[in-house]
């Protein structure tokens, strides 16, 4: 799995 | 987190317990689009492959597996356990005139080009769009359960409090995703229609019913 930006919402 | 937020991830919420109240008690999925349903078990499952890669908080996990579970659930309800009361008549929205443009726009503009950004912005852009089904479904009978309406009402306003808390982040955090806050806007403008008959009719005690 590549890096993944964080998405800290829902 | 801030108030926008939190009020916004509770109408999510809400619009979810409303919906599967209205079910449970009625023992009917009449009026109820399954399509939006799929579209929305889509987009949770897209978006929160991260279940898997990353931890966010307590809050944000919980909130993910009870959305994730719930909209399967629902879709078990329309299709399995209240199929006799599935208005698949009325629910003829054809999805893959969104599946497939979405799913190519994730593809042409995303943040990052590796698979799991793609999902997540494949997730972004459906979401905003898959409430379509359902808004169909109901200018195609006319009418609208007051139950519906307030279902639809919780669920509209979730994203326009998000864009509240896009604000409010852009000024406070410095905070700013462009693609999350296009999809909102776009998903915002498609309730604003139905938010006009919420007001003037819903609120007044009257049932949503459009002239033929």
């Amino acid at each position: 799995l590549s890096e993944f930006l964080p998405h800290d919402e829902l | 987190m801030n108030i926008f937020r939190l009020c916004g991830d509770m109408s999510h919420l809400a619009a979810i317990i409303i919906l599967l109240l209205k079910m449970w008690k009625t023992r009917s999925v009449a009026g109820i689009s399954g399509k939006s349903q799929i579209l929305f078990a889509t987009v949770f499952t897209a978006r929160y492959l991260d279940l898997f890669t990353s931890f966010i908080s307590i809050y944000n996990t919980c909130m993910k597996v009870f959305f994730i579970g719930t909209v399967y659930f629902t879709i078990y309800l329309i299709y399995m356990k209240f199929k006799a009361t599935y208005d698949s008549n009325h629910d003829s929205f054809r999805v893959e005139f969104l599946i497939v443009p979405v799913g190519g726009l994730a593809f042409l503009v995303n943040h990052e080009f590796a698979p799991l950004e793609i999902i997540w912005t494949f997730s972004i852009y459906l979401e905003s769009v898959a409430i379509l089904p359902q808004l169909f479904m109901i200018s195609k009978t006319g009418e609208a359960e007051t139950i519906t309406s307030h279902y639809l009402f919780a669920l509209g306003s979730y994203r326009a409090l998000y864009l509240c808390n896009w604000i409010y982040r852009y000024y406070a955090e410095g905070f700013f995703d462009l693609i999350a806050v296009v999809a909102g806007v776009v998903q915002t403008i498609l309730y604003c229609d139905f938010f006009y008959l919420y007001i003037t009719k819903v609120m007044k005690g009257k049932k949503i019913s459009l002239p033929a």
